[in-house]
């Protein structure tokens, strides 16, 4: 199981449509401070389902939308998917592909889609239950936060035991 | 339950000495329960000694020495029940040349059964890709994507 | 004293734009008292608002533009009571290769006042260098010192 | 007014004497990770009166000691000593350079020294006021906590500005 493509559009600095297609394998993301790297892997756990605005670097979900700079407009939705085989079936789905969307819009609009249907986040985090993907799992590394898996005080470090457990 | 954690932690154990022995090219850790009596509430000492210095406490580890610890940890507990994709974002912002080398060395073993995306200034990393994205900023405040793929023809 | 601390704030907010703009090429900064009633126990706000980009809380601001804001910060207050000699241990780690360039010219336009000791894993910061010392530890566990003086023949 | 030389010997991974000889204008301090360039920061830092083992990165303060590793003999005694110019006489003492020296024994006895001469710690302290040199001001940003200036709430960031004002 991997991810075929990353769709990312109106989500902090990508104002318009942007896909990044990837491979089974290594993909690596570069570019100059600030413009936009670290904004894709949010819009990954968004997708995910992160709920907590600070663990967007966020003070409310509303800042999520693209916030038009200093010289464009404002965009009014918000919206991130992923597109995941399904290969070997690991997911409890029948079909091949599988796509993962979650949208956001100004009026405060939040919703959940599999495969283009209406679904709740609670879907998203069963469909992807026992397979280490997740918004608390171990499978996506912040930036900067590398240093927290040994600065936790030991009782809060063994979280990441427990996932595995 | 208990037995579980008890297993998950014994392999943890033994991977984290095998990912530090590879990151640090030798070397010695020990994962401690701070409550060996409650189990399932206990904390975890973590005890890392590079080779031929002597253990101590890890703050007292370089910052670089740090990341890679970390590193091990994470992929420790990542091989027991390795996630099909993996996300890393400036991972080895602290390391010199050849911990980088290492790195991604151990990066591409796993990338075997896992997808990574890998965020990161570092040209040696950038050097492990099969595909690399640049993003850019152009026009102030607006991101875009563009795609330099590489694929097998630069590596083999 | 209420006067002595206002006019040093009104000092750090002028050479934090100016600083902020050499590091990012323009852009706004401001520096806000969270309690303007209360100016000696008042905590301090900052908004940096890189060219292009809207003004929004730092903690939106990328992880090198955080660092730059920073740096912007240390020096503004800095340059109001240089101290003789300043000691930064890899503050570069998280630029980009032109955010160093940017960073290095700063410290050297503030080198004509003030002894700087960088610890750095950078070469463009190297390239500064009046004088380099490498830390080796040829034995596990036992550092040495070796040190590589440039002087003015190299950057004539 | 700079330092013209500092001396570390028995401190953390410097197990025997070495000199780092300064010039006015920008020194840099390279090498691998972990091989002791912090350890020099921590040094200079100690010999300014840095109190707290924390703010070392250490337990105690007897873990400055050299420890031995696996290979060598634990050092006696942890030294570190700054050369200072009184360029300007900026300092309020008549010698044309000045050697200000810290030294730790195992035994746990503490002893500062300005030109040789013992003294306090506050001797020391006294010695560069007003100079913007000191434990806490703002002439060391150590590794990795660059970013603390603006992680701290507002109200504890403002000792910066009380530092100069
Ligand atoms: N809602 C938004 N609208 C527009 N721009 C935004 C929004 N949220 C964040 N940004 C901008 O995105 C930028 C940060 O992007 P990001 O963190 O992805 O950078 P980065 O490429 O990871 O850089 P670095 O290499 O420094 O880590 C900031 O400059 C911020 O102003
Ligand atoms: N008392 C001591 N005796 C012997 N070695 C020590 C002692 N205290 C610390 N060390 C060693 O010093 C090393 C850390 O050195 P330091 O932090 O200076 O590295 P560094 O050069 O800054 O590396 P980095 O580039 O990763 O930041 C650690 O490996 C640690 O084991
Ligand atoms: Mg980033
Ligand atoms: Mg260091």
């Amino acid at each position: 199981m991997h991810i075929n493509s990353i769709k990312i559009s109106g989500f902090k600095s990508f104002a318009e449509d942007v896909e990044l297609i990837l491979e089974p394998g290594v993909t690596t993301i570069v570019g100059p401070n600030g413009c936009g790297k670290s904004n894709v892997s949010d819009a990954i756990r968004w997708v995910l389902g992160q709920q907590s605005p600070r663990a967007l670097r966020c003070a409310n979900m509303q800042d999520l939308l693209f916030n038009g700079g200093s010289n464009f407009k404002p965009a009014q939705r918000a919206q991130a998917s992923l597109h995941i085989t399904n290969v070997e079936g690991k997911l409890a789905l029948e079909s091949p592909e599988i796509a993962v969307r979650r949208q956001l819009t100004r009026s405060g609009a939040s919703d959940y889609f599999i495969n283009d249907a209406p679904c709740l986040l609670r879907d998203i985090t069963e469909l992807f239950m026992d397979t280490g993907i997740g918004v608390d799992a171990y499978s996506v590394m912040e930036q900067s936060k590398i240093d927290l898996i040994l600065n936790t005080r030991p009782e809060e470090r063994r979280f990441l035991f427990d996932e595995v457990a | 339950s208990r037995e579980a954690f008890l297993s998950a932690f014994e392999q943890i154990r033994a991977n984290f000495q095998e990912v530090f022995e590879e990151l640090f090219n030798g070397g010695e850790t020990e994962l401690l329960l701070t409550d060996p009596s409650d189990v399932l509430e206990s904390g975890i000492d973590i005890i890392a000694c590079p080779p031929g210095k002597k253990p101590q406490s890890i703050t007292q580890l370089s910052g670089g020495e740090r990341s890679l610890v970390a590193i091990a940890l994470l992929f420790a507990v990542f091989k027991i029940k390795p996630s099909p994709f993996c996300v890393l974002d400036e991972v080895d912002a602290a390391l010199d040349e050849s911990n980088v080398l290492r790195f991604a060395n151990l990066i591409r073993t796993y990338a075997q059964q896992t997808q990574f995306i890998i965020i990161t200034h570092n040209k040696r990393t950038m050097e492990i890709a099969d595909v690399m994205y640049g993003v850019t900023m152009e026009q102030a405040g607006l991101s875009k994507i563009v795609s330099a793929k590489f694929g097998n023809e630069i590596r083999a």
